[in-house]
């Protein structure tokens, strides 16, 4: 569902440069639930960046739900993104103007659904993650976590092909980490939604059933675990 | 050096409201090393804006460095916080147009320092961190946990008398983590420097002598730790 071949993605920097990817050479199947860990700057957000089809590389190919992503237009890469992709950004990127509810239920609106089906949907994600009281707040009005919770939702509110999720727990306490992690899991198993993790978090790294560590933009592990 | 009397927060929420703090009685003293613990929205950032003098209270009183904060005009908080304090912002809060190094030398400009002076001490800064390599770059050239240490760098460079920290290690790996927790306990060590932090981190967590837990806008325990 997700491959990646050689790739590369390289930033010049003046005299230097800063090779954030270096021949990447990955592939991920339906229904995996794999994380991506290891130093902070190894390349984990650049490498989901470029699979969930919001950068290109520099060099190497990805290929997403079969679809060889730089030869995509952006609106083709848009299309790509709204039917199969859901993504959880490492700074949230919340609309501020509008309200959680309003933020949750923009995924869906290019749906066939009714407004009292798009409506049912919001605040069933919006209770996953414990916020169903807050759907009318703004994002201003609303704590670290609670940011971080409302960027889960909507990037689960269509249960997309592959939901690719940028270090979602980092502003969330254990309780909150544990509910959402059982929620993704049950997505997962249920749906067989493929989730794409990079974490700095051990609770999460302890439900993953393949663990991808980067050092320097390259693999330098892959292993698979068996979970109950 | 921080001291609230019944400290008390509420938000307007149309017909109900949000009570952010719940009469917060706390006394902190000079070279503290002590954190605030507690679910996700239960006042942690509310209650280290307060007495960051970032923010005011609904009612109670925050106390600062001897100075009762809410007869401060924002022209005199901003004195006492360029004065006495630095703080790592939840959200880094950086500026998005400077340098690195820039962005580090901001709380040195209003010392009387030589530009020698300056970025001797924004070097070292940024050694602490691990970022000396990338004092050209700017923060949109960043990953996350960069981010955070540039963030952590701009509070620590002129060594305040108070350290407000929220969730400083919230994006950092395990290496990093330590490697700022034990700078941190040096500055506290060897010049008595305050810290206050806000966490979910357990590694954070067992650095502490003091731990703190907020639990809906009050405090539900207060427990001191012997550190080695
Ligand atoms: N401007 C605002 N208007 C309304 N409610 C607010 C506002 N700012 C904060 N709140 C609410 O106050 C409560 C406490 O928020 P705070 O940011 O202090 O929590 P926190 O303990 O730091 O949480 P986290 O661990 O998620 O960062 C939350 O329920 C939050 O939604
Ligand atoms: N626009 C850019 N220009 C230059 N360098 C960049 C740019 N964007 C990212 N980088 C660099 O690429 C490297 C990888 O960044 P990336 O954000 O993928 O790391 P990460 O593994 O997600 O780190 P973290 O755990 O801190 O979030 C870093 O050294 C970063 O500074
Ligand atoms: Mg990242
Ligand atoms: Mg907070």
């Amino acid at each position: 569902v997700i491959q990646t071949i050689d790739l590369t993605k390289i930033y010049p920097m003046g005299e230097h440069h800063i090779t954030a990817l270096n021949r990447v050479t990955l592939t991920f199947t339906r229904g995996e639930f794999a994380g991506l860990v290891g130093p902070s700057g190894s390349g984990k957000t650049t490498l989901l960046n470029i699979v969930g089809t919001l950068d290109t590389p520099t060099s190497g190919q990805a290929i997403v739900m079969g679809t060889e992503t730089s030869a995509l237009t952006s609106l083709e890469a848009a299309r790509l993104r709204r039917q199969h992709i859901g993504f959880i950004f490492q700074t949230f990127n919340l609309f501020p103007v509008y309200t959680v509810f309003e933020n949750v239920e923009f995924p869906l609106l290019l749906l066939n659904l009714s407004p009292a089906e798009r409506r049912q949907r919001v605040m069933e994600a919006l209770d996953w993650v414990g916020l169903a009281d807050r759907a009318r707040s703004r994002p201003t009005q609303l704590s670290g976590g609670q940011s971080q919770r409302v960027a889960i939702a909507r990037a689960i509110v269509k249960k997309p092909s592959i939901v690719i999720a940028d270090e979602p727990t980092a502003n969330l306490d254990a309780e909150n980490s544990y509910n959402i992690l059982d929620i993704m899991l049950r997505l997962n198993r249920e749906l067989s939604i493929t989730f794409l993790f990079a974490t700095h978090d051990e609770k999460v790294i302890r439900y993953l059933r393949r663990k991808i560590t980067l050092f320097d933009g390259r693999v330098a592990r892959d292993e698979l675990f068996e979970q109950p």
